[in-house]
């Protein structure tokens, strides 16, 4: 069991601390609007009115006994934001996750103390966005800079075909991780004498070059 | 080349419509902040002002035309939100994305024409949480209620053991995705006389269950 400070309850700080709360953590959440605390006090097991860029006020809170401080103050109180991980850094944090809206304020956060910086609007706006763009592509998760999952609609040239046939790994270094069939059942590993059919979907990981050449990804 | 429209450029509108523009689509930004629309008017090809709950207002854009529309207006106008969702249901929108900040804002989107509805700070907010309550867990996609594909340090009892060896397919009905070493390199799909070794991160795929068995995820 680990104790985890949540700095600012808005949107993402309300879900992680929630998310700790069930996993058994003990979580103290903060954020210095009154009628949020109140929100949130029967649900959260320690919620406490303070501004975190107070110094003194910190000082209380024994910062570096916490596994890890979440700084979820958003864009509106960008200095707050700013301030808060600078301060929680030089008490000692052992760990801080920040959230941001933009680039440019994720570099600040990291550069004055931010382990992690989290940027949850832009995330999930690139995420639709491909999805969005490709007339198969459903979801699309980046695990680095050149390697990609995917979760895309059986392409044309696959249907009827099983994986032995297409022979997707060797060729390209894909990798098909689960098929999901019409009504929503999850194959994993799929076998590979199975034969694919109009309606599925298939979780796959491969190269971004391997995948644009096959056409399941454009970008 | 397709066309979207996308109403509200808050973080979240503004990535889709850029990730949108960077992938050769044709996008329509509309916002009725005249600060938001000079900001952006450079980047998205199309920025109008305008209030997208009046329904002469959105009459003129030829909301059937569009491939998907994007409602992403914050749950501080959150009666816009499902107004504007509601007018472009009613004037034939082919398909609807909407961002919603709680359950209920998006039980309610859903219901007056959301197709899908977003949540990125609760989804962000519940990774974050789900990582720092274990100790090895780095991230972790829900791909269904039962399945889901986690990224870990790899575990203890795996060091200096490969893949045969573990046999976590037929015991556990866990597949091995890919591995990354401690340089960031990243094998896909893993060999399977590769034996583990300290600082190695794992993708992996597997029935929530099973991952609990195997101590890999807590929740
Ligand atoms: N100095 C401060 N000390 C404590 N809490 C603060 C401070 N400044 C701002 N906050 C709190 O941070 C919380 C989140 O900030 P804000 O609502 O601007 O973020 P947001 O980007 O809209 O968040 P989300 O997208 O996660 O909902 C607010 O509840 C606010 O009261
Ligand atoms: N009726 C409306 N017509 C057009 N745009 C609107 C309307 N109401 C609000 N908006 C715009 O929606 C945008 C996003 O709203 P808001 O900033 O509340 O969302 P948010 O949740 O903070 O967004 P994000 O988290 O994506 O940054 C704002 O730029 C706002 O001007």
């Amino acid at each position: 069991k680990k104790s985890f400070l949540i700095i600012g309850l808005g949107r993402f700080g309300i879900n992680v601390a929630r998310t700790l709360t069930k996993a058994g953590h003990s979580v103290l959440g903060v954020d210095n609007d009154e009628d949020i605390i109140q929100k949130f006090s029967f649900e959260i097991d320690n919620v406490m009115k303070l501004d975190a860029t107070d110094s003194d006020v910190l000082d209380t809170l024994g910062v570096p006994e916490f596994e890890a401080v979440v700084i979820s103050i958003g864009e509106k109180y960008i200095q707050n934001s700013i301030l808060a991980t600078l301060l929680v850094k030089e008490k000692g944090a052992k760990h801080i996750i920040a959230k941001a809206g933009t680039k440019v304020q994720g570099k600040v956060l990291e550069k004055v103390g931010a382990d992690t910086v989290v940027f949850p609007e832009k995330d999930m706006g690139q995420r639709i966005g491909k999805a969005l763009s490709s007339s198969t592509l459903i979801d699309y998760i980046e695990l680095s800079k050149e390697v990609s999952i995917i979760e895309l609609k059986v392409p044309q040239f696959m249907l009827g075909k099983n994986l032995i046939e297409l022979n997707l790994r060797k060729k390209y270094a894909v990798t098909i991780i689960s098929i999901k069939d019409k009504d929503g059942n999850i194959k994993t590993p799929p076998s590979v004498d199975y034969k694919f059919t109009e309606f599925d979907v298939l979780t796959l990981i491969g190269e971004n070059e391997q995948l644009k050449k096959l056409h399941f990804i454009d970008f």
